[in-house]
């Protein structure tokens, strides 16, 4: 998964 | 993904799942308030709204399928479902909880990360979520004592986001630009709120009571 990116969480 | 986001999910998972079970199993909502299951619905939609625009992972993916469908699935059992909308006790659940819809949207639209329609839905369903448990607390408070399956579901939902206050630390200190600060203070102040729930809850645990929450 694209790490750190904005909104990588639910 | 760390450890500490991973429990947070699940956790997450299993609260709905317990209060799935409950009505499921029971044919019963009653101690559940709609409100709350009404406000989380909002806070999935508005929050997921880049399901279909951003692929991030399958499980992403999957679990924002799930936390979507199952908050739907639970606000159609008790407003449609033959049997169970008859439990819902609805002069019990009175909190009203259109002011808070309205006062997160309000507050979103001053404090976002980018003021563009997807970061400001964002920014409503994390104050939004701070404070859905609210109706349920003053249910709880109302009802005194509650089913255990109930006292779970709420005792879950606490857990995760204290989990995910851990994750936010956590990725703060590996990772370099990291910023969520809209989502971390909202997921204090909802930890916050559950923190007093979860004291009568140990007291009752440990007294082997039932849940006594002050009048």
């Amino acid at each position: 998964e694209r790490n750190g990116s904005s909104k990588d969480e639910l | 993904m760390n450890i500490f986001r991973f429990a947070g999910d699940m956790t997450h998972l299993i609260s709905i799942l317990v209060l799935l079970l409950k009505i499921y199993a029971t044919k019963s909502c009653s101690g559940i308030s709609l409100k709350t299951q009404e406000l989380y619905a909002i806070v999935f939609v508005a929050r997921y709204l880049d399901l279909f625009t951003d692929f991030i992972s399958v499980y992403n993916t999957v679990m924002k399928l799930v936390f979507i469908g199952c908050s739907l699935a639970i606000v159609w059992c008790m407003r449609l479902h033959r049997v169970v909308r008859r439990t819902y006790n609805k002069d019990v659940d009175t909190f009203r909880h259109y002011f808070l819809v309205l006062g997160c949207f309000l507050l979103a639209l001053f404090v976002h990360e980018k003021f563009t329609f997807q970061e400001v839905l964002w920014a409503f369903s994390i104050y939004l979520e701070a404070v859905a448990i609210l109706p349920q607390l003053v249910l709880l408070q109302r009802s005194g004592n509650v089913d255990n399956l109930t006292v779970q579901y709420v005792f879950f939902l606490g857990a995760y986001r204290a989990f995910y206050i851990l994750n936010w630390i956590y990725r703060y200190l590996t990772e370099p630009h990291f910023g969520r600060w809209i989502a971390s203070v909202a997921g204090l102040v909802q930890t916050a709120l559950y923190a007093d729930f979860f004291y009568y809850y140990f007291i009752s645990w440990k007294n082997n009571a039932k849940l006594q929450l002050p009048a």
